[in-house]
């Protein structure tokens, strides 16, 4: 046996003109997160609560695009998404198009363990998260200044853009939207912008 | 997009994938995170969390993709990270992080940076952005 091993992310995509200040940031919160993790695996913890636990500590930061600080819809509204699986047994849950569960990982993670699917999303997602008593917050929680106006610049823009930094238009980077000839399912893969 | 891989000491693999998204996405659009073998998988070879543009992860199966290389090419986790990243993306721009049950952690990404972090029980510890 190798021992155990962990790996956190916070997106994939920068602006390399990311302020240095907001660099610093998020690597103390992936160093914050690891070392929640790192403690959990001295403590015996086993994988699939470990990845529960820190991703968890993740959407309830704003810092990242999940939970609090998610990116917003056309219409300034969060619908989030997650998944998790277990490699023992390869069990699994998915969850999609919430809009007041507080940490929808916990949500993935119970409709792996207490229901009958492996995805359940929308209103359905939610009605069965109230039920095993998840903790539920007005979609405004989630909302953050920062997004309300990236979602301005998005919409200046007329594209789908990265979920937390405004790209300096012509800047040749994967953050900003590089009008390009290549297609992807028939749409210009500038629409298909970097989460 | 925020993700964690883990291994534990009895060499158990995990992975969770959470996102909101993309800013001024339609409502109603479903991304590669919640989707099974795409922004994320585990099995008793590894486990696997994408993030990056979606519809391309979805396309290329991603994150199954590094198991399959490891069951069917017999690739090392590193290798069959670089291979997927390398082959299955097309024009797409994406990142993923992955553990396999040896205890090992691996990352790869074809775009500008992604927020990462691994660390694994032998005092290995990396926090990083760029390439």
């Amino acid at each position: 046996m190798g021992g155990w091993a962990i790996a956190v992310h916070g997106g994939a995509g920068v602006d390399p003109n990311l302020p240095h200040e907001r660099q610093e940031e998020a690597k103390q919160l992936l160093t914050r997160c690891l070392n929640l993790g790192i403690s959990a695996l001295r403590s015996s913890l086993s994988a699939i609560d470990v990845v529960e636990l820190v991703v968890r500590e993740l959407e309830s930061d704003p810092l990242f695009n999940s939970g609090r600080g998610s990116a917003l819809t056309g219409k300034g509204t969060v619908e989030m998404e997650a998944s998790i699986m277990d490699g023992s047994g390869r069990r699994c849950g998915a969850v999609s198009g919430l809009t007041m569960v507080k940490n929808p990982v916990s949500l993935a993670r119970l409709v792996m363990d207490k229901s009958p699917h492996s995805y359940l999303a929308f209103s359905g997602a939610e009605e069965f998260g109230r039920q095993q008593g998840l903790e539920m917050v007005d979609n405004s929680y989630f909302i953050t200044e920062d997004n309300v106006e990236m979602l301005k610049l998005a919409k200046e823009a007329n594209t789908i853009m990265y979920d937390y930094r405004i790209p300096t238009v012509g800047l040749d980077t994967c953050s900003a939207v590089v009008e390009s000839p290549l297609q992807m399912n028939g749409l210009p893969i500038s629409v298909y912008a970097p989460e | 997009t925020v993700g964690c891989v883990v291994v534990d000491s009895e060499g158990r693999c995990a992975a969770a994938t959470s996102t909101g998204g993309l800013m001024n996405k339609m409502t109603g659009r479903i991304g590669d995170s919640p989707l099974i073998g795409a922004g994320t998988y585990a099995c008793d070879l590894c486990g696997v969390s994408c993030t990056g543009e979606g519809e391309a992860i979805i396309r290329g199966t991603l994150s199954r993709d590094v198991a399959a290389v490891m069951e069917y090419k017999g690739l090392g986790l590193q290798e069959a990270v670089d291979y997927v990243i390398q082959e299955r993306l097309d024009e797409g721009k994406a990142g993923l992080i992955a553990v396999s049950r040896n205890g090992e952690v691996a990352y790869g990404f074809n775009c500008v940076g992604m927020f990462r972090g691994c660390a694994t029980e032998n005092g290995f510890m990396e926090v990083g952005i760029w390439e």
